[in-house]
This record gives structure tokens, C-alpha cells and sequence, in this order.
């Protein structure tokens, strides 16, 4: 979903 | 993962590096903000609390450690440890950071992206880490004379997020859901803070003299 990907980065 | 995001990160990790070798190769942290960097371990804190529950990837994983790891070691190396904190400026270390903390923690309440405890943390950890380098800076200008690695460890630190911005761009290019309003503004606030800091670290590094920042 769109917020799984908007946390992958540190 | 793209090549400005990965370039970022070992900025930022070498910033660490470079800081972790000024304290332990000078035993001295005269020139560092202890405000700083109890910022830094806060936005870490803050940002990371998926870290036993959402698994993205073993780098993903081992860089957080690290982050956490490291900075809550410097912050306990400049408040405990006998010789080290003989050496941090606690009179030119004033700044209210405070405030950094209710500000960055009140707009996050306001602008999120739900909410929700880990999102509103989340977004705390990104005003936080925008406005965290303030006392630092603070603290350059009043001792003047910057060492060469504290200067290094500033310049990573504000080159790290400038590439972050490269690497947001080239996701919103290349991925159709890709959209981080809150991290890519603040992104640009956080490195605007360090223009003053970039443009005299060029003119000593062009002109091969000591950094100075004026008062």
C-alpha cells in the first residue's frame, strides 16, 4: 500500500 | 533503493564516522553540540519504533541499528564519560532546543500523514531532524575557529539530505504512487539550514584556510 512504501527509506 | 538515496545513507553514516573519530581519536567533543546530537537520538528514537515490526531488508535493518546505536552513544560518551565532557562547551551550548522539541512535536500533531502514534512520531522524527542541526550551528558561530572534523561531520550531514532531495525527485519520476510531501519539505528546509554553513566551507576549502563562520 502507499504507506509500506513511503517508509523504506531511513 | 537508487543511487542518491544509497549515496545519502554512507553520508550520513560517514558523518557518524567522522564524529565518532573526533571524540575517540581527540577524547574531545569541544566544537559539538550535546543539544544536537540529543536531537539526533530522539529523531532516531521516534523514526525507527517499526524497527521489530515492519522488516524492509537487512540493510534497512542494520543501518537503523547503527543509527540508534551510535548516536545514543555519543550523547551518553559527551555526558558521562570523565574525559570527553571536560571538553564540551557547555557555556556556548545554549541554545533553548526545547522549543525545537514542542514545535517539531505540535506540527506534527497538525500535519501528518494519519492519525495515528507510529505516523505522528514518524513526522515529529522529520520536523525534528530539519531544525536539529540549529544548535550546532549556533555553536560553530559563537567558537569561531571550526576544526577540520567537526567541520567535515557538518558538511556529511547537510550533503546527506541534499541527496535524499535527488533521490525523492527521482521517485516521484520513476514510481506512480510515490508521493512525501512531509519528508521532501522539510527535506529542503533542513538543507537550506546548512547554505550559510556550505558557502563558507567552499570559500575555506577554495581558498585553503581555516573555516571560519562569522559571529
Amino acid at each position: 500500500g502507499l504507506s509500506s512504501s513511503l517508509k523504506d527509506e531511513l | 533503493m537508487n543511487i542518491f538515496r544509497f549515496a545519502g545513507d554512507m553520508m550520513h553514516l560517514t558523518s557518524i564516522l567522522v564524529l565518532l573519530l573526533k571524540i575517540y581519536a581527540t577524547k574531545s567533543c569541544s566544537g559539538i553540540s550535546l543539544k544536537t546530537q540529543e536531537l539526533y537520538a530522539l529523531v532516531f528514537l521516534a523514526r525507527y519504533l517499526d524497527l521489530f515490526t515492519d522488516f524492509i531488508s537487512v540493510y534497512n535493518t542494520i543501518m537503523k541499528l547503527v543509527f540508534i546505536v551510535s548516536s545514543t552513544a555519543i550523547v551518553w560518551c559527551m555526558k558521562r564519560d570523565r574525559v570527553v565532557r571536560r571538553s564540551y562547551d557547555k557555556q556556548l551550548d545554549t541554545f533553548r532546543h526545547y522549543f525545537l522539541l514542542a514545535a517539531s512535536f505540535a506540527l506534527a500533531l497538525l500535519v501528518n500523514e494519519k492519525f495515528t502514534f507510529q505516523e505522528i512520531f514518524w513526522a515529529f522524527s522529520i520536523y525534528l531532524e530539519a531544525v536539529a542541526i540549529l544548535p550546532q550551528l549556533v555553536l560553530l558561530q559563537r567558537s569561531g575557529n571550526v576544526d577540520n572534523l567537526t567541520g567535515q561531520y557538518v558538511f556529511f550531514l547537510g550533503a546527506y539530505r541534499a541527496f535524499y532531495i535527488l533521490n525523492w525527485i527521482y521517485r516521484y519520476f520513476t514510481e506512480t504512487h510515490f508521493s512525501r510531501w512531509i519528508a521532501c519539505i522539510s527535506g529542503l528546509v533542513q538543507t537550506a539550514l546548512y547554505a550559510d554553513f556550505f558557502y563558507y566551507y567552499y570559500i575555506s576549502w577554495k581558498n585553503n584556510t581555516k573555516l571560519k563562520l562569522p559571529a
